[in-house]
């Protein structure tokens, strides 16, 4: 149950982030959080770029989990 | 090691990231 919990905010979480329902996060979407959320700009770019694990512009639910997870357990669980 | 710093730096966004997303989710009633 714990599982589908985390797997829900997750999905949440993500949904929060693409506002458009795309299945991905572009670091346009990222910047347009900037006022809902209290971080800066910079931050929300520094957010993408460590979420963006392979570098290619866009955030699948994927990479936004091991994310989630690397915050949650202080490391990646692959 | 720069490297290192990096890494801690962006844990801590992240960390902040996450936590703000947590508190808006949960944060109204």
């Amino acid at each position: 149950r714990g599982h589908r919990t985390m797997l829900e905010k997750t999905h949440d979480f993500f949904q929060t982030c693409d506002i458009e329902d795309k299945g991905f996060i572009t670091r346009r979407d990222m910047q347009r959080l900037h006022g809902e959320l209290p971080l800066s700009a910079e931050e929300l770019e520094n957010v993408f770029d460590t979420l963006d694990s392979d570098g290619n512009g866009y955030l699948t639910l994927e990479e936004f989990s091991l994310g989630f997870s690397e915050f949650l357990f202080g490391r990646r669980i692959s | 090691d720069p490297n290192m710093k990096g890494a801690a730096a962006n844990e801590g966004v992240l960390a902040n990231f996450f936590n703000s997303l947590l508190s808006k989710k949960t944060g109204s009633p």
